[in-house]
């Protein structure tokens, strides 16, 4: 699982 | 990319949209909470600094261009073009009693401990509490125009929809970002009450007041 890192989303 | 991450955005697009043209058209800001609307500018300019730094898609791109375009325009229109039609009486909210303790959240939890991070996680917690000096002006003016409660149900939506967005990509991607999920929570329920009066309100082709 990957926690972190939503920087592809608005 | 899912399609409730789309219509997510599509929706947030559609709350800015929609107030830009309020304001604009009616040449008044009655009824809006210029404070919120300076939150929501310091949230896109904090979480789009990556603009300069990296390119991920055309469209997530020209989404942060728009997004940020809109809200530094909006809050011209409120607090220079037409700021004879703001009601600044109405809108007293304290936001430094957001932004500080919100600042000293983003330093202490966060992912990574780098500017680009810490103004990221501001950006995120700030987002889920920038809408409180609009919700507290229309409790103190008890009424919203019908233009501006659209606006409000397109704003509460598309975190609404962000959340299944995360659920979907828990689920198919293995991905969540647990501190984007709890902001995003808390944000949505601070829409719930607003949810109950649009629903049962403004659905119904009433005006939207609440009991003064």
């Amino acid at each position: 699982l990957v926690d972190g890192g939503a920087k592809d989303e608005l | 990319m899912n399609i409730f991450r789309l219509f997510g955005d599509l929706s947030h697009l559609a709350a800015i949209i929609i107030l830009l043209l309020k304001i604009w058209k009616s040449r008044s800001c009655a009824g809006i909470s210029g404070k919120s609307q300076i939150l929501f500018a310091i949230v896109f300019t904090t979480r789009y600094l990556d603009l300069l730094t990296s390119f991920i898609s055309l469209y997530n791109t020209s989404m942060k261009m728009i997004y940020i375009g809109c809200s530094y325009a909006t809050v011209y229109l409120i607090y220079a073009k037409f700021r004879a039609t703001y009601d600044g009486n109405h809108d007293s909210f304290r936001v430094e009693f957001l932004i500080v303790p919100v600042g000293g959240l983003a330093v202490l939890i966060n992912h990574d401990f780098s500017l680009l991070e810490i103004l990221w996680t501001f950006s995120i917690y700030l987002e889920s509490v920038a809408i409180l000096p609009q919700l507290f002006m229309i409790s103190k003016t008890g009424e919203a125009e019908t233009i501006t409660t659209h606006y409000l149900f397109c704003q509460g939506l598309y975190r609404a929809l962000y959340l299944i967005n995360w659920i979907w990509r828990f689920y198919f991607e293995g991905f969540f970002d647990m501190i984007a999920i709890v902001a995003g929570v808390v944000q949505t329920i601070l829409y719930c009450d607003f949810f109950y009066l649009y629903v049962t309100k403004v659905l119904k082709g009433k005006k939207l007041s609440l009991p003064a």
